[in-house]
């Protein structure tokens, strides 16, 4: 463990809670892309069926679980309890074209091709572009909530920190995994423009918009 | 260079 991959995972479970509460507190999900969470529950339940078999840590197995959990109590939030706040029209975007994509890069390029390992890689494919639907409805609406920068902001900055910690890994311990570190250079270059928006506009206390 | 089913990140 080194403090950049420890910040990187205290901003994801930032992001996680930032965005729960947001939908629990003000009990809506308006300006919430209902299809980016459940592409997050997907790659946490494809990347953590190791969950029980494979212990690391204390740390490691928590973590796993408090994602888990709160991806699918996210879900269950968008499309059950407040699914009448849902903004379905502006959550258009064709997940297919990421999964199938995705799912078909994970068989042609992987560690070892076995179910795990392969389910492992397609979680890390999806990952880098599970955001997109969120992205889209936001310069579809134009605009987005000033909490939900923060999520998208904390959500995006803790995959940049695991790049820093992917360096840190390669120069002290010799170790990289060139899968998981091209996906998230693919992943923390979607955010750019967003990460331009946010440094320049919400942190002024304007309002996060979008040309639309 | 990983190894693979030792990700030892999240």
């Amino acid at each position: 463990m080194n403090i950049f991959r420890f910040l990187g995972d205290i901003s994801h479970l930032s992001a996680i809670i930032i965005l729960l509460l947001k939908i629990w507190k003000s009990r809506s999900c308006a300006g919430i892309s209902g299809k980016s969470q459940l592409l997050f529950a997907i790659v946490f339940t494809t990347r953590y069926l190791d969950l029980f078999t494979n212990f690391i840590s204390f740390y490691n197995t928590s973590m796993k679980v408090v994602y888990v959990a709160s991806s699918y109590a996210t879900v269950w939030m968008i499309y059950s309890k407040f699914k009448a706040t849902y903004d379905g029209n502006h959550d258009t975007f064709r997940v297919e074209f990421l999964i199938v994509p995705t799912a078909i890069l994970s068989f042609l390029v992987n560690h070892d091709f076995t179910p795990l390992e392969i389910l492992w890689t397609f979680s890390i494919y999806l990952e880098s572009v599970a955001i997109l639907p969120q992205l889209f409805m936001v310069s579809k609406t134009g605009e987005a909530e000033t909490i939900t920068s923060h999520y998208l902001f904390a959500l995006g900055i803790y995959r940049t920190l695991y790049l820093f910690n992917w360096i840190w890994r390669y120069q002290f311990e010799e170790f990289f995994d060139l899968i998981a570190i091209v996906a998230g250079l693919v992943q923390t270059v979607l955010y750019c423009d967003f990460f331009y928006l946010y440094i320049t506009k919400v942190l002024k206390g304007k309002k996060l918009s979008l040309p639309a | 260079e990983a190894l693979p089913g030792d990700h030892d990140e999240l």
